[in-house]
């Protein structure tokens, strides 16, 4: 999914 | 965003506000290691680049920026401020820092979500924020009496570690395709070599007597 490939941690 | 993952930003942001606190209030850095500050700036620096390429959220950017700007300016601090600067336990501080950015940077060509500029740099923030902390541990053992905001400060920093490993517990059973093998590993690394000075920290909190580690 495009979620998995984004790191929307800090 | 779960209550793990917020509470983790802001014992992270807490923990960046007492240490320029104790810079800006009592204008002294005393038994903060330079050496892991550096490593942090360049954590951040090399983790932050999709600032330019991805929005995610406005809590997200403003969360970046908050860590850039103060992370380097804790550094700046250290090293020019001129009041600052001479409460600084240089000849204490000797860890070799530098040396620990080459195998980081080498296991993330090898090791990494994807082979791209940003992502090879992202996982090297990952592994070199896993080992940052290492000159900041070595300085509290050698300094005889920890003052409560330097305890606090990393006592905060590895609160943020801690849960942040529970917000990726949280996650990976609520979400689906929730799965980052590379932050999670280095993450409960990084976790486990807070765990000692977590042991001396509530022992001394117990008995309530000044923390002091042993030689």
């Amino acid at each position: 999914s495009v979620e998995k490939d984004v790191h929307d941690e800090l | 965003m779960n209550i793990f993952r917020l509470a983790g930003d802001m014992t992270h942001l807490f923990s960046v506000l007492v240490l320029l606190l104790k810079i800006h209030t009592i204008k002294s850095c005393a038994g903060i290691s330079l050496k892991t500050q550096e490593l942090y700036a360049i954590v951040f620096t090399t983790r932050y680049l999709d600032l330019f390429t991805t929005y995610i959220s406005l809590y997200n950017t403003i969360m970046k920026l908050i860590f850039l700007g103060s992370s380097i300016s804790i550094v700046w601090y250290m090293r020019h401020h001129k009041v600052v600067r001479r409460s600084y336990d240089k000849d204490q501080d000797t860890f070799r820092h530098y040396l620990l950015m080459l195998p980081c940077l080498l296991l993330a060509l090898l090791i990494n979500e994807k082979f791209t500029f940003l992502e090879v740099m992202w996982a090297f923030s990952l592994y070199l924020e896993a080992v940052a902390i290492l000159p900041q541990l070595v300085l509290l053992q050698r300094t005889r009496n920890i003052d409560n905001l330097t305890g606090q400060y990393v006592l905060l920093l590895g609160a943020y570690r801690a849960l942040y490993v529970l917000n990726w517990i949280y996650r990976y059973f609520t979400e689906e395709n929730y799965v980052h093998w590379i932050t999670w590993v280095s993450g409960i690394v990084q976790t486990l070599l807070y765990a000692d000075f977590f042991y001396y920290y509530f022992q001394s909190w117990k008995n309530n007597v000044k923390l002091q580690l042993p030689a």
